[in-house]
Order: structure tokens, then sequence, then C-alpha cells
């Protein structure tokens, strides 16, 4: 049977488990194409 | 003081990344100005530096919004030590101890966060730390390190790269699952990481073949460990789920892989996972064609592929222990004494608790078996080639012999423990699944005396256990269980055991 | 070791009392495979690993970057779009405009896409305009009307039924679909 301490950590990991986008390739200097502009409310505004 | 140096260093190379490109000069002579002024020119000076770059990576990633860029630090760190290993030139040190000891250093951070915080230990920094390093090691050694101009240092670099993945990969290792549960999802992450699992595969040799192996049956055995038949945590469930993944990943991608190492995966894979273990068993290798194995003219003789015999990356006969000599000897020259010194040496010293299907326990050394069994047939195959089939198609020879013997003297355990590791040999098409395949039919129609419907039955529950699981189904099973369906010789129906259990009965006949 | 130990897992009302099922009998993997990107037909084979997002499918929610390898050549070329020895970057509205009229539609829906609340993606917006693209506020995407069918227009005038040309971002491709638009969901 797994240890009580050990389920629990187990669970913490399961609650941090890292996704794709800590997986991704790091960018530290982002190069902005563009400056930030108000553009509509309807546009998609997730990359 | 000294450490305080450590940290305003890190910091501004943190800051100068932020500024220029990677790949800008600026950052070479960052690099060239740290190893210069001594920065890490002692052992000491080395762990304290990744120490300070480390606790201040952690730390930042602890203290940041959540919502903004929390592995600035982090992705730097990483980018700081792949530059040292790139732009140095190792004359004292080498480049494989220098990155042992940073890592070691991380290590030993790694494991005082995570005894110190318990269960608000948070895994992420470091699995970032990881990912990044690999992401930037793969930025520069794409095409042969040809980013690098100087070609002695390019070749060296080459020439490095096997280590840097096993480094990785045996550091991996020590984080393993069972070890640092608190890690567990990231390292399965890791060890699945793109630019890090196809890398293993794929160097040249198959030198990451090994350390691959090592860390999936890390995983199988804390799966192992935690699989309850009928309560499995949550948490396992998502391991598992997790695990099954990756194993198709791997056979779509290298089902090579899966084909030479099935051995050493297969000892450390709980009974009840009957379908990872099809997924793991029914691997192909690419590029070859296999007949239909649901075709009712199919005779498993004239296959072509049926006369090359798989590879077999880890040598079983390591496994075999004592029981080497006997075997190899028996295989030469047969004798009756040998057989007993075989038959009485397959089990443990004590019982040991298992999850099976339909036992709890076991007590017969299921690695020396799965040894036995599978050094005989690769004998089988090497004899077949250097002489004739007919010297191992053949139920006098030592070959059949030596497994038949198992069977006649063992208990129900040794018996069924055989058969299962005869079953693991039926795969595609190939000079062990077709020897196997006729080991096992002349079994089943052999007259075992009064014990003849136990090894039956048990040769039947084997198969079957194999085919009513939902697919993938491994070829060489379902040729078999298709020959003994069809045997003249014997009707499955007509079988006193198959006759007892209507749902059984029901199965065979639809099949 | 016999077949009686196979009862829990064949028998149905035994299924989840004694074993984990979708362990043992395991599931169907036909969505597993799908989901990692692994087709059905092994004619078009290809590796997935190298892609791979994560384990489980939950944390699979981004792309993450594959290996790829930049030629030197394709770096640090000057003076593309005239922005002389500086990347070109796209910071005026009015001055930028000639810029990205040089750009094809794919390249235009990829910068709406990719750059949202900055100047380029107001710029892209303006000249896939002028090419007779609008965009869907609701769905988010763009289309344009196909030129081989009329439109009906709906009586009231709010609405025409027709055949339009869409682009899906997610399939990066351009896509016909009769569909019923309403005038005030465009822009």
């Amino acid at each position: 049977t797994m240890p009580a301490e050990m389920a629990s950590q187990l669970e913490s990991s399961l609650l941090n488990c890292p996704d794709s986008l800590d997986a991704d390739t790091p960018h530290l200097h982002h190069n902005t194409l563009s400056l930030p502009h108000p553009t509509s409310i309807f546009f998609p505004n997730e990359t | 003081t000294n450490q305080e140096r450590m940290f305003l260093v890190f910091t501004e190379w943190v800051k100068l990344l932020q500024r220029v490109p990677g790949d800008d000069v600026k950052v070479t002579v960052f690099i060239r100005q740290m190893i210069d002024k001594g920065v890490l020119n002692t052992t000491d000076n080395m762990i304290q530096f990744t120490k300070a770059a480390l606790e201040l990576s952690v730390g930042s990633f602890k203290e940041s919004d959540p919502t903004s860029e929390v592995f600035i630090a982090t992705d730097a760190f990483s980018k700081l030590i792949v530059n040292l290993l790139v732009l140095q030139d190792f004359a004292g040190m080498n480049r494989s101890e220098y990155l042992r000891l940073m890592i070691s250093v991380i290590t030993m951070v790694f494991s005082e966060d995570q005894g110190r915080m318990g269960n608000s230990f948070n895994e992420r920094p470091y699995f970032r730390l990881i990912s990044s390093l690999l992401c930037e090691w793969e930025n520069i050694s794409g095409h042969n390190f040809v980013k690098i101009q100087d070609q002695y240092y390019r070749s060296q670099l080459n020439e490095f790269t096997p280590e840097f993945y096993n480094i990785i990969a045996s550091f991996l290792h020590v984080y393993q699952p069972i070890a640092f549960p608190g890690f567990s999802f990231a390292w399965i992450t890791l060890i699945s990481h793109r630019m890090f699992l196809p890398k293993m595969l794929r160097l040249p040799e198959k030198a990451g073949w090994s350390k691959l192996v090592l860390l999936f049956t890390d995983l199988l055995k804390f799966m192992a460990q935690y699989t309850k038949k009928n309560d499995v945590p949550d948490a396992v469930s998502v391991v598992y789920k997790g695990a099954l993944r990756v194993f198709l990943a791997v056979a779509n991608d290298s089902p090579d892989f899966l084909v030479e190492n099935h051995y050493e995966l297969l000892n450390h894979l709980p009974h009840v996972y009957m379908q990872l273990r099809n997924v793991i068993l029914s691997a192909i290798p690419k590029d070859l064609a296999i007949p239909n194995p649901y075709d009712p003219n199919l005779r498993i003789d004239g296959v072509e592929s049926c006369q090359d015999a798989p590879n077999v990356f880890y040598d079983p006969v390591q496994d075999l222990k004592s029981l080497k000599k006997p075997v190899d000897n028996y295989l030469r020259i047969p004798s009756t004494s040998l057989l007993r010194v075989i038959s009485t040496n397959v089990f443990k010293q004590e019982f040991q608790k298992d999850n099976g299907i339909g036992y709890d326990t076991v007590s017969v050394d299921t690695k020396l078996i799965n040894a036995i069994v599978l050094h005989v047939g690769v004998e089988a195959a090497l004899e077949k080639h250097k002489t004739t089939a007919n010297a191992i198609f053949n139920t006098k020879s030592s070959y059949y012999t030596l497994l038949a013997s198992l069977l006649n003297d063992g208990t129900a355990e040794v018996r069924f423990h055989v058969v299962q590791a005869i079953a693991n040999q039926l795969r595609y098409p190939n000079a062990h699944t077709q020897w196997f395949n006729y080991v096992l039919k002349n079994f089943f129609l052999e007259d075992w005396d009064a014990d003849t419907a136990e090894i039956q039955e048990i040769i039947i529950r084997t198969l079957l256990e194999r085919i009513v699981t939902n697919k993938p189904h491994c070829w060489g099973i379902i040729v078999t269980f298709t020959d003994l369906l069809k045997s003249p010789e014997c009707s499955i129906l007509t079988l006193p055991f198959v006759m007892d259990i209507p749902e059984v009965e029901m199965i065979i006949k639809n099949l | 070791y016999g077949l009686k130990a196979l009862l829990p897992l064949i028998r149905r009302e035994d299924q989840s009392t004694e074993y984990d099922s979708s362990m043992t009998l395991g599931i169907d993997l036909t969505p597993v495979l799908h989901s990692l990107g692994i087709p059905s037909n092994q004619q078009s084979r290809h590796r997935v690993l190298d892609t791979f997002q994560s384990p489980w499918i939950e944390t699979s929610r981004s792309e993450v970057e594959p290996r790829f390898f930049v030629p030197e050549s394709f770096t640090n070329i000057p003076n593309v779009l005239q922005s002389g020895p500086q990347s070109p970057a796209f910071n005026s509205v009015q001055q930028d405009h000639a810029k990205i009229s040089l750009f094809q539609d794919e390249t235009l829906f990829y910068l709406f896409y990719k750059h949202p609340g900055t100047v380029v993606q107001e710029l892209t917006y303006l000249e896939l305009r002028k090419r007779n693209w609008r965009y869907h506020k609701t769905l988010k995407v763009w289309l344009t009307k196909d030129p081989m069918m009329e439109p009906v227009v709906a009586p009231g005038g709010a609405s025409e039924r027709g055949s339009y040309v869409f682009f899906d971002p997610q399939r990066w491709e351009k896509c016909q679909r009769d569909f019923v638009l309403f005038y005030n969901a465009i822009m």
C-alpha cells in the first residue's frame, strides 16, 4: 500500500503537472513584430 | 560575500538575455568574461554558482505572478549551462564531468527543496530547467553543430552528444517516482519529452536504449508496486493513462525498440496490465508486411519473415544466473540430472505478493523462467539457422524437451509462468514466433497423463486472456489459437474445463 | 491459473469489483491514437514523438515548438520589405500599409491570429477587408463570397444564404461552405 505521505506527494505532483506550455521552447528575448494597439473586442485576443 | 557576487553575475546574465537574442556576440563575450574572471574557476565556485543560480531561478518562479512569465530565470540558467558546455575549452575537467557536477548540485538543491517543502513542493521550475536544457541543446546541436565554426570543436561536441543525453537519463533515473513521488508527473513528462525520447531512441548504435529501458522499467516498477487489483489510487490510474499513451507513441515511431526490448519491459510490467502488455508485444518492425492472421488458409510455416529471428537487445542469458551452465549443457547434451537441476531451481527464496489475474502471490522466479524460455528460443533459432529446421521442429530436440520437462515436473504455478513466457514470444511473424507456435501446439496435444487437462487449461487460459482484451492482439497469439481451434486432433469445445464455464464456452464458440 | 480466473473479466456484473477493467481488458484505443495524431491506416505513418505535447490529453492544450533549423542564409536578410538593416516591424497603421499589401492571404491570416492586440493585427484586418474578406465576430473566422454563386438575400434583408469560402485557422486551409450569413455578424 502506498504510504500516506507518498500518496499526498503524488497527488500534489498531479496537481502541479507540467503542461505543454511548460514544455515549450524558451524564448527569452522577444522580438516584437509590432506595437500594442487597441483592436476590436471581437478579434481573438489569445494568440 | 562570494555568494552575493554569484547572485549578481547570474542576475546580469538573465537581464542580458532579455535584451539581446541568444546568439548575439554579447552573450559569448559575457561567458568569456565569466571564465576569464574566474567566476567558475574552481569546483567550489562552480558548486556555489550553480546553487545560487538555481535558488534564484526557483525563487523567482515562486514569487512571480502566475499569469506572467515565471520561467525567465530558469530558462536563462538552462541557456547558461549549454553555453558553458559549448564555449569552453575543456582542458582540466572534461565536459561529462562538468555537466555531471552541475546536475549533481541541481539534484542536491532539488532534493533539499523537496524534503523541506513536502506536499507544497512544486515540480514545475525543475521540470522547466531540464526541459529548457534539452531545447537549448537541440538548438545548438542542429545539423551536427553547424553553428560552431571550428571543425575540431564541432567534432568534439558531436562525440559528446550521446553522453549528454545519457547523463540526463542517469539523473532522470535518480529522480524516478519511487524516490521522488512529488516529481512523478514532471518525470513522466520528461522521459517522454519531444527533445529527449526520440533522440534517445535514435542515437547511433542504439546508444540511448539501455538507459531508456532503465527509465521505462522505473516507470513500470512504480506502477507495479502501487497497482492494487481493485483499488487503484486515482493518481496511479492517471500515471497508467500517460504511460499507455507514451508506449503507443513509441510503438508508432520506433517499434523496433519495443520489439528488441520486450523481455526486459515485460519483466516489470504488472500482469494486470493486459492491454499494455499487448501493445508492447504487438509492435511490428517498420516496413514489414504481415499476412492477415485471420486468413483461414494461413500456414505459419509458409510466412517468409519466419525465416528471420528477431533482435534481442539484452541477452537473457545474463539473467540465467546459476542455471546458465545446466541449461546450455542440456541443450548440447540432454540429461535427466540436468533437467532435475533446472526444474528444482526455478523458485524464489520466499513468497512474494503479486497482482495477477487469479493469483496474489508468486513463489516462482518469473524473471528466471522468462530468461530460460527466451534463451532457449534464441538458441533454437540459431540452431535452425546453422543446421536445419528439423533440428528444432522436433519434439525430441533438447530445446523442446527442456521446456516440456519444466511443464511435466512443475507445479500448476510453474506451468502457468512457463506458458506465459512462451506466449510472450508469440508476436509478429518471426523465427521465435514460429518455433514457440510449434512448441505450444505440441504441448497442447501431448499426453501428460493425469496432468493433461491442467496443462491444456493453462494454455487455453493464457491465449484467451490475450484475445479477450481490446485491441491490439498479437499476430502469433491469434494464429496459435486459430491453429488449436482448427486442430482435428482435439476439439476445444468438448474439453470438460471449457464446457464447465458457459461464458468461456460462448467466447470460444464465437471465435 | 485456469480459465475461472478470467471470469471476473468476462462476466459483466463482476467487472467493476475485482479488477480495473480499463487496465485489464483495456479500452478502445482508437480515440487515444487519434489524440496522438497516429492515423488508423498504416500507409500514412509519421512520427509523433517529435511533436509530443504531453503524456496526457488534458495537459496537451497547445502545440509545442518542434525541432527545426534556420539556415544562416535565412537570418539577418537586409532590406526585407524595404526596412533597411533592421527586421521589418509594423508599428504604424499609416506607414506600414504598403508592406502589408505585399503579403499573401495566408500570411495575413497568420499575422492576424498570431499577434492579438497589435498594430499588425489591425493592419491585416484592413488589408483582408480590401481583398473582400469579412471577419465573422462570433465564429472568429474570415470568409469571402464564393465567386461561382450568387447569394439569396432573405426577406427583411438581415441575412443572405449562399456559398462562401472560409479560412479555417485550425486546419489552416480554405474551405467552401453553404452558410446563412447575418450582416450584423460580420465586420
